[in-house]
Order: C-alpha cells, then structure tokens, then sequence
C-alpha cells in the first residue's frame, strides 16, 4: 500500500488484501476501511502517504491497552483458567506464565485439570519442574473439576499466591464439554467465591475466522477475561483478534512466540499493527 | 444461506436466456465473499471466481432453474472438481514395509493421527509399527506410547536420543526385524520457516525414504495455509493431506487453498479426538461446507 500517488479505489483494494490475509476477517475489515474512508473524508486527507499511518492508528486505538494487569497485592490465591480448543498453546502458555511469576518471586500452584488426553498431566508436570512451580494432580479419568477444586484448596492451605488452571482443549461445539468447563468454574467458585479471577482464552495465531466461534461460546459459557495469542513466532498475524476485540470487546493481554519458557510476552498494541503492516 | 442470497441477486435474470458478464460478476461477489469467511487465501479465491466467470458467461441459464441456484451448483460442482475426484488412499510400498511419515504445523494433530492411522490399517489386515520420532517436546514420547498401549501397538523410541534421524533409521530396522508391514512415523510440530527444523524432517525423508509422506493440517487455519504448505511441499514434496479437527464447526477453505498451491490430494479427515474418528475425505461434503 506504499506505492499509490492517489488515495482511490486500487488502494483501498490493496489495503482490504492485506487485512484478509492477515485473518482480520470480511466483515472487521469492511468496517475498517469504512472508518477510514470517512476519516479521509472528515480531515479532506489528499496524500496517500498518510493513509498507513491512519489505518495503524485505528487499529491500535481499536486494539485498546490491552497489558497484563495481574494485581497479586490485592488477590491471594489468584486464580486463572486457561481455556481453549485443542492444540493451541495452553498447557506450554501455563508452563510460560508459572515461570515468569516464579521468577517475580511468587508461589505458584498448577492444576493438572486436563484428566482426558495421553500423558497431559505428564506433560504439566514436566513444565512445573522448569518453572519451579507446584502441581496439583489426579489419575487420568478423573474429575477435572475435582483438580481444580483441590489445587484452589491446596493453594488456600499452602499460602500460594497463583493457581493455574490447565483445561483439556476442546472443540465450542462440543455441548457436553463446555457444560464440563462450566462445572469446574463453578466448582473452583465454589470453593473461592471470587476465583477464578481471570478466565483466559488461548487462540493459536494460524486460526482462521472460526476463532470468533470459539471467542463466542467459550465467553457465553464462562466470561473470558483475556486472550493469549500463540504462535506470533510463526507467519501467521493473528489478526483474528482485531475481528473478536471489535465485536467482543475481549483484549489480548499475552502472547507466545515460541516454544520455550522464556518465549511469553504482554501484547504490545502498536508491537502488533507494526507485525501486521511489515 | 448463500442459495438464497444468490437468490435476490438474480431476481432479475428471471426469463432471460444467457447469463452476462455483469450477472456472473454480481453473483460472484456473494461467492468470494462465502469463500473468504470460509478461509479460503485471499488469492486463490481471486483465481477461482476468475475461472467460474470465464466459464460461466454465456451459460444457458435453464428456464425451470433459478438463476442463483445455477451459479451456486455451478460453483459447487467446481470446488468438488478442484478438491480431487475419487478417493486416494495412502500408497502402498512395492516391497513392505510401507512406511508413512507424518509432518505439520504445531498442535495440529499429528501424533493423535497417528495413532488412528495404526488402528485404521491394522482393521485392514496390516500390522503397524508406530515411530516416536518427537524428542522436542514435553511428554510427547510417552503420548504416543499411551496411545500405542491403548491400542496395542508397538511403539518405537530411543531414551535419550537427541537426533531424530537417528531414532527413525533404528526405528525401521526394527520394525523390518519384527516383520511388521506397516511403519507410521511421528515428527515433531515445526514451524515453516524454522530452518533447522525442516532441514530436521528433510533429512529424514532421504534416510528413510517413506513411502507416503502427509502433511497434517488443521482445519480451522485461516489465511496462512497457503505459505505453510507451500514451505513443507516445497521441501518434502509430501504425497497427500489430512485435515484434523474436522468435527468442529470451522468450514475448512483451507483444503481448497491447500489444494491449489501443491496440487496434493487429501485423504483422510480427523473428526474426533478418539482413535476411531477417522474417515476418507469426501470432496463432496467438504465443498457443501466451504461454501457455507
Ligand atoms: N512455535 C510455537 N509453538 C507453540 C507456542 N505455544 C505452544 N506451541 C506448541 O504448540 C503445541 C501444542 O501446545 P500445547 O501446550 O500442548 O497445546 P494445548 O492447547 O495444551 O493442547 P491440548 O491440551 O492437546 O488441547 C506444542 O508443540 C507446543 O510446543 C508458541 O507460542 N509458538
Ligand atoms: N476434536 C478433535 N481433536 C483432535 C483431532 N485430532 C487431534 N485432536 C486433538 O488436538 C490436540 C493436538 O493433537 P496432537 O496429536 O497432540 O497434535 P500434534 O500435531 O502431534 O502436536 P505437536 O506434536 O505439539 O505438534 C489434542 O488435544 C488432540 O486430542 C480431531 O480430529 N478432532
Ligand atoms: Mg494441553
Ligand atoms: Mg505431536
């Protein structure tokens, strides 16, 4: 879109491939050439060479602040869920997060709630040793919500201040297995009135627009809090975030960029339009 | 429903013989549009609403037929052509064993592939061997072993190993050692443009030379399709596909984007995450769902 003397419809054309391709979806991108187009109109902008610089802010304001405000001081044990369909970086995110907090000096407490999937608790566990966090674990088969409530317990009795709450991924179709999520919300409520206290929902940068789908259910069934965004490290742009914080409101607050501990960071609104745009 | 939205925009071909170039294009638009929510890449679509309009002009439109109707079948009928006519099952080698190697994309659900493509030839008279050649990641080892107990299946690993050539190669000899038919290789989740890693699963490739090598997407992957499996083919000239985590609700344009850029078929559908939720892919139901 750099190359254009004129602001007319070639650019605008140009300026909607590049936001389909970056997985912003039909109808966001409508609506933000729409916004635009009318801020060209409004300002009476003539130069074409200020058209990028329009759309980035737009963006980014869209995007919102959108940093990871955990206030540990006020909350102990906070509690956090990590939500998902399968395969999209939430038991790794969970390792990532343990690790970081230990780091600061916090006591963490994992809970192995994925009780379905081969050798999921082994693998939480082999990421609680690299964080240096606790875990809290059961047999597989069991009740995730049984996990969740003794780790929220254990967290209680043991002064921890963080639990987290690793979940089985699954498919927001699956009836059955959002009523399962509800069940260990409430359980965890149950036990904590205020917990969890922040419900995350982990979306792998390569998902195309089903990811408003899985924002939906997952939201109605439990209020997510946040988004975790994975996989930035890849070619994917993620802008499937742009379409869900515009027709949710829901804000991205992490996002993984690889596959080690280290490789977790706040999301950065103008970080994230620069990605999109280079 | 795209039918009905074609519908109105034909509303006024009603009693005309052909269909102009301005029909076709105001149709199409509707279809793009289908196409792009569907995560059909943004180019591929461009280069499909080309052909059907090139092809379309001039088409009798049939009395008895609505105009929106004719253009959505016609559409249809070009996915399902695009997608692969009859179904293409996995290669057999000449001389056993038959070795399938599988690649992908992290999360995308190779190693549960895995275990449903051991189950799924045993069922058909083979005898599997499955190869656990991910040593990158936490617990992926032991989740294949899972799986293979589950299904009893033999599993091969080499504790330790940091070379994944290493473990496939003596993978194999034992499998040929056991006499077992049919050898199914799990890799590891890697990005397209990790260079150490793909050089990792080329390097595989040429030692143990698979017979079929499948590249494992998910259904749900949006625009990106096209450069992730334009890398893997690039490098590995992968024999065939299979689209996971089909029994979601994602509509899967990316089997049509997959489709156009390396012209490989695809072969099976993962619909669940139990070992029995395999199926051979039907063009026919894939196109009914990309279009929405
Ligand atoms: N490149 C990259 N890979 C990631 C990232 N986050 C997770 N992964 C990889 O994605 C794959 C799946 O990660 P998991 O943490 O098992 O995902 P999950 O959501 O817990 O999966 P299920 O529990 O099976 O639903 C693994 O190979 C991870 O290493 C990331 O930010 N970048
Ligand atoms: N619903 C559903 N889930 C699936 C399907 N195939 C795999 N899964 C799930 O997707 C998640 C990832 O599957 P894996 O087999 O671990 O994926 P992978 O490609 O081996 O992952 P990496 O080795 O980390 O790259 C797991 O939770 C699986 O149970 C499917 O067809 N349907
Ligand atoms: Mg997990
Ligand atoms: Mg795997």
């Amino acid at each position: 879109i750099r190359g254009h003397t004129t602001i007319d419809d070639d650019l605008m054309e140009e300026i909607e491939e590049l936001l389909i391709s970056a997985d912003v979806g039909v109808h966001a991108t409508m609506t933000i050439i729409d916004r635009l187009q009318n801020r060209i109109k409004i300002d009476k902008i003539k130069d074409p060479s200020l058209v990028e610089g329009l759309l980035k802010a737009e963006i980014a304001a869209l995007m919102g602040e959108g940093s990871y405000e955990l206030d540990l001081s006020a909350v102990k044990p906070y509690v956090i869920m990590v939500v998902g369909v399968n395969g999209v970086g939430k038991t790794t995110t969970i390792g990532k997060i343990a690790a970081r907090l230990k780091q600061e000096g916090k006591h963490v407490i994992l809970a192995a709630g994925d009780t379905f999937r081969a050798a999921a608790i082994d693998q939480l566990e082999i990421w609680a040793d690299r964080a240096g966090a606790q875990i809290v674990r059961s047999q597989p088969e069991a009740d995730p919500a049984a996990v969740a409530f003794d780790a929220v317990d254990a967290a209680l009795a043991r002064n921890a201040d963080v639990v987290l709450i690793d979940t089985a991924g699954r498919l927001h179709t699956k009836v059955n297995l959002m009523k399962e999520l509800e069940k260990i919300k409430r359980v965890v409520q149950k036990r904590l009135p205020a917990a969890p206290h922040e419900i995350l929902l982990v979306l792998d940068a390569t998902t195309g627009q089903n990811a408003i789908q899985q924002a939906k259910l997952f939201n109605q069934v439990v209020d997510i809090s946040g988004l975790v965004l994975t996989k930035l490290d890849g070619t994917a742009k993620g802008g499937i975030v742009i379409a869900i914080k515009d027709e949710l409101n829901i804000p991205v607050k992490l996002i993984g960029v690889g596959e080690q501990v280290e490789d977790i960071q706040d999301f950065d609104p103008h970080d994230f339009v620069e990605a999109l745009f280079a | 429903d795209l039918s009905n939205k074609l519908e109105s925009v034909f509303k006024q071909l009603r009693g005309q013989g052909k269909l102009t170039e301005k029909n076709i294009k105001d149709g199409l638009r509707d279809v793009r549009r289908a196409l792009l929510e569907s995560d059909v890449n943004y180019k591929v679509a461009k280069d499909f609403i080309k052909r059907v309009e090139e092809r379309a002009v001039g088409e009798e439109v049939l009395r008895s037929l609505k105009p929106g109707e004719y253009v959505v079948r016609y559409v249809h009928e070009e996915l399902i052509n695009l997608l692969g006519g009859k179904f293409q099952d996995i290669q057999v080698a000449p001389q056993p064993p038959t070795i399938v190697m599988v690649c992908g994309l992290q999360g995308s659900g190779k190693t549960t592939l895995c275990g449903k493509f051991a189950r799924y030839f045993r069922k058909k008279g083979k005898h599997p061997f499955l190869i656990a050649g991910d040593i990158y990641r936490p617990a992926a080892i032991h989740q294949l072993q899972v799986i293979g107990k589950q299904l009893d299946i033999p599993v091969f690993s080499i504790e330790g190993e940091k070379d994944a050539v290493t473990i496939c190669r003596k993978g194999l000899a034992e499998a040929k050692r056991l006499g077992h038919d049919f050898v199914i290789i799990d890799t590891a989740g890697r990005l397209q443009i990790d260079e150490a890693m793909m050089a990792e699963v080329e390097r595989i490739k040429h030692e143990i030379q698979p017979t079929e090598i499948v590249f494992v997407a998910d259904a749900m992957i949006g625009q990106e399709a096209v450069n992730v499996a334009k890398a893997f083919h690039d490098r590995l000239a992968f024999d065939s596909v299979a689209l996971t985590k089909m029994d979601g609700d994602a509509r899967g344009g990316a089997a049509l984007s997959i489709r156009a850029v390396t012209g490989k078929p695809i072969k099976y559908i993962g619909v669940g995450e139990k070992m029995d939720a395999l199926e051979p892919f039907n063009p026919e139901g894939m196109a009914s769902r990309i279009l929405g």
